[in-house]
């Protein structure tokens, strides 16, 4: 461990990522020993990025055979000791956003000579399917060639698993064989466990090649039945997700902001966006343009089928968009809302068919009606249930929290499209997640005696390469059997399909198993229910808002999860006096941090 | 395949057997007034053995009800339901039900799929399952009428053209070639046929064992009982 020929002060001795993986719910450890090879104490730290859907559960460290846990605490609580560490000039705030995914978690320790330190962190999280497959990102980045490094990923599925790729950014392709992979059925296994020599960059120098993303994918096989249910003490869980379905023709309303903001990358990423989009739109369904700043206009003041000639003319059309003028977002949506409401009642619409409206906009409502909760209150009275609405917000100066309550008050959610070389993709892969609906008005039955406290079981779609999840408590205890029925509309019938799990034999299966932590079920249920509690608790009223507000914080103190609602507060330890921590969660409507540009070099005291 | 119908009032059956080659495609049921037909595909043996005749199941069925515009394939292996362009697969694995106005299908996982057109009919299809690395024989299904009241005069097709009430005399019974089968002399369709007293397998109820029924056997592919003779009743396709 030398750098430049010197000793390295501080050597990162060990790092193990080990995570297991039990039914999509992901539990990893992230193990780091740091070693302080000078005379004098430094200073070490334990960065580490974790996924924005993720929990942190625990986090320790050891030194001199100490070990200092972290406790999650009510955040007002936590606030108290953050508000002490901070009078003393400490740092604070632990956990910040990182990019489009990640969070940084990162805390920093003394040292004493010739001493070492053990820092542990836990996360847990819910591997969400998107697009077809469970995506598992590592984030790797020790900054130093690590004498025993170890990625360690264990999957079991009962479903049984139907793919598993693994890919690293920074693994050359001389060094893909390092990644060790074995698939048998039900269980996947990942290693990847570089040698000293293996991480140098070069022969004999001392960069290391482990910095970027080692992402696992993959999925369970599937075919259309109600899916699978898993009981383990007394938790089950069941996900739903039939393949061999036909897909449910879509009617669209795509509403684009087009005022001055947009003006140059961000409006010709859009046209082009757009334009794929209109490509990939099936003959089946149905579209109309909306494009607003001050004023709204619309695409021939109708909606079409998409037919080969009609999204010719509609690219023609994208194509000239330009970007002036301010941003009325109210009058735009209830345009769009009042044009589905048309071509409904003129028939010209499939009787079973999904209808959405698709909002890009990368800033505040400033023409028409500009107060944000009375264009949301507008929205929702015209829509009134019978359109989905996404909102997708381009750019840093965007009002997410605005753009999020209005998705969510109509059934559709919000995602933030980050300014990059990338954004017309982003646009068509949120695109692609909505494009091909197959079920309508699915509702999951269980023995109404024998389950409670159920995550949400009733959803007004389902859309391909998506997937359901319900979990809940069961509270009969003579239940041998638990049936499932799952009641859903297809594109011309409707379906119901019944599953039957024997409770016994499921907690034997698993208990075999001796692979995954047992308790996973209960901490998946308590997991789902905090997130959609948090989402539900977005758009609720202030009397609803509290009760949601105790609830996720019971189960967030009750389960360790750090939430929006808790912090971990960890005592760190230094020469006669314990200073503290506190890790919180960030949340989406925090303003997100802006690139740094090139040019612009940055030196700080590390 | 062989089939068994009911005769005088449900008080007696009469069976035979078809004997087809693998691959061939059997109008089961045709009613040309509802727009409604059943087609049967045959199956053999996984192997041939010599100088033994070759039994042949039903493999896979066809459904198709044009007045709803759908078209039902049910095969061991999958359930595969058509409507216009899109389709719909189903395992065997799984119980499920699917409707569409009065037209329904529910499947009992791994055992049977009943299909209902309202109170016009009602057919089901029962899946035997054999051991997968069994020698010789493989998966196969049974065809069931439950209920046929509301299709018209029309109906044909190897079992169609028996939903109309079939009137059998059966007179002269005598001892037979094998012991404890008597034969008989049945009229029927104004034809007089020797026919044999037997059992068949109705497997409904149990799908493993059956269920013994007693019926009178006609021989040679049902000649004389059937309309004409089994190659009438051989289709190009499924649908």
């Amino acid at each position: 461990t030398e750098e430049h020929g010197k000793k390295r002060d501080l050597e990162i001795h060990a790092m193990k990522i080990e995570s297991k993986v039990s039914s999509r719910f992901a539990h990893t450890v992230v193990i780091s020993q740091v070693l302080n090879r000078a005379n004098v104490s430094k200073e070490a730290f334990f960065e580490i990025e974790l996924p924005k859907t993720a929990f942190i559960t625990n986090f320790s460290m050891t030194l001199d055979g100490v070990t200092h846990v972290g406790v999650v605490k009510e955040k007002e609580v936590a606030q108290k000791q953050y508000q002490q560490a901070v009078s003393r000039g400490q740092t604070a705030g632990l956990v910040k956003v990182s990019g489009r995914k990640m969070e940084k978690f990162k805390v920093s320790v003394n040292i004493g000579p010739n001493k070492k330190v053990i820092f542990e962190l836990t996360y847990e999280e819910l591997l969400k399917r998107h697009l077809g497959a469970y995506e598992m990102q590592i984030r790797v980045k020790p900054q130093q060639l690590v004498n025993h490094f170890q990625i360690d990923v264990h999957i079991f599925e009962p479903q049984g698993i139907a793919f598993l790729n693994v890919d690293a950014n920074f693994l050359t392709n001389n060094l893909t064989s390092i990644v060790k992979k074995t698939l048998t059925g039900t269980k996947a296994h990942v290693s990847f466990k570089p040698t000293l020599e293996q991480q140098r960059k070069c022969p004999d120098c001392h960069e290391t090649i482990l910095d970027g993303d080692f992402i696992i994918k993959y999925d369970v096989n599937r075919d259309l039945s109600a899916g699978s249910v898993q009981v383990v003490n007394g938790y089950f869980v069941h996900h739903f997700a039939p393949a061999n379905l036909a897909r449910i023709p879509k009617n669209v309303i795509f509403v684009i902001d087009h005022s001055g903001s947009m003006s140059g990358t961000k409006m010709r990423q859009t046209n082009e966006a757009l334009v794929k989009i209109l490509g990939d739109m099936d003959t089946k369904d149905h579209f109309g343009i909306i494009i607003f700043d001050d004023n709204i206009d619309t695409w021939k003041d109708t909606i079409f089928q998409a037919t080969l000639e009609n999204v010719f003319e509609a690219k023609k059309f994208v194509k000239t968009i330009s970007a002036r003028g301010g941003t009325n977002i109210n009058d735009a949506m209830v345009k769009a809302v009042r044009l589905l409401d048309k071509a409904y009642q003129d028939k010209q619409l499939p009787e079973r068919s999904v209808s959405m409206i698709i909002l890009l906009t990368d800033g505040h409502p400033n023409s028409g009606e500009s107060n944000p909760t009375r264009i949301q209150q507008n929205v929702k009275n015209v829509a009134d249930g019978k359109y989905n609405v996404y909102c997708l917000g381009f750019g840093y100066d965007v009002n997410y929290n605005f753009l999020e309550i209005m998705a969510l008050e109509n059934n559709g959610v919000a995602r933030r499209i980050y300014e990059d070389s990338d954004a017309p993709l982003q646009l068509q892969g949120f695109y692609d997640e909505v494009a091909n609906p197959l079920l309508l008005d699915i509702e999951f039955q269980y023995p109404e005696n024998a389950i409670s406290e159920s995550t949400q079981a009733n959803f007004k779609h389902l859309f391909a390469g998506s997937e359901i999840v319900v979990a809940g408590k069961i509270v009969d205890n003579s239940l041998d059997y638990l049936r499932a029925d799952v009641i859903a509309k297809t594109a011309n019938e409707n379906l119901t399909l019944q599953a039957e799990v024997k409770i016994s034999g499921a907690e034997n299966i698993t208990q075999q198993q001796q692979y995954i932590f047992g308790d996973f079920t209960e901490r998946l249920w308590a997991y789902l229910t905090i997130q959609q509690l948090l989402e539900k608790r977005i758009s609720a009223e202030t009397d609803e808002k509290k009760n949601l507000t105790d609830r996720i914080l019971e189960l967030s103190l009750k389960y360790s999860f750090v939430t929006p609602l808790t912090s971990m507060v960890v005592t760190k330890p230094e020469e006669n006096k314990n200073d503290t921590f506190v890790a919180d969660k960030p949340s989406e409507d925090e303003k997100v941090a802006r690139p740094s540009f090139p040019g612009h070099s940055m030196v700080d005291s590390d | 395949p062989h089939f068994i119908i009911s005769i005088n009032d449900r008080s007696d059956a009469i069976c035979f057997n078809i004997d087809g080659k693998p691959g061939a495609i059997l109008n089961v049921v045709t009613d040309p007034s509802t727009d409604f037909v059943v087609n049967g595909e045959l199956i053999g043996e996984k192997k041939i053995e010599k100088n033994v005749k070759m039994n042949t199941y039903f493999g896979k069925f066809g459904i198709v009800n044009n007045q709803m515009d759908m078209k039902v394939e049910v095969s061991t292996k999958m359930i595969t339901v058509f409507h216009g362009e899109d389709k719909i697969i189903f395992p065997w694995s799984s119980t499920a039900s699917l409707t569409k106005e009065s037209f329904s299908i529910s499947i009992a996982k791994e055992k049977n799929l009943t299909l209902t057109m309202g109170d016009d009919a009602t057919f089901v299809i029962v899946l035997h399952r054999v051991w997968k690395n069994h020698p010789l024989h493989r998966d196969f299904l049974g065809f069931y009428t439950l209920d046929s009241h509301r299709l018209s005069n029309r109906t044909h097709g190897l079992l169609g053209q028996f939903y109309r009430e079939v009137n059998a005399e059966i007179y002269n019974i005598r001892p037979g070639l094998d012991q404890g089968k008597p034969d008989a002399t049945m009229i029927v369709k104004g034809h007089k046929l020797r026919v044999t007293r037997g059992y068949q397998k109705d497997y409904r109820l149990d799908p493993k064992r059956g269920t013994n029924i007693p019926c009178w056997f006609v021989h040679y592919n049902g000649k004389g009982f059937i309309d004409g003779i089994p190659t009438d009743y051989v289709v190009t396709s499924l649908f």
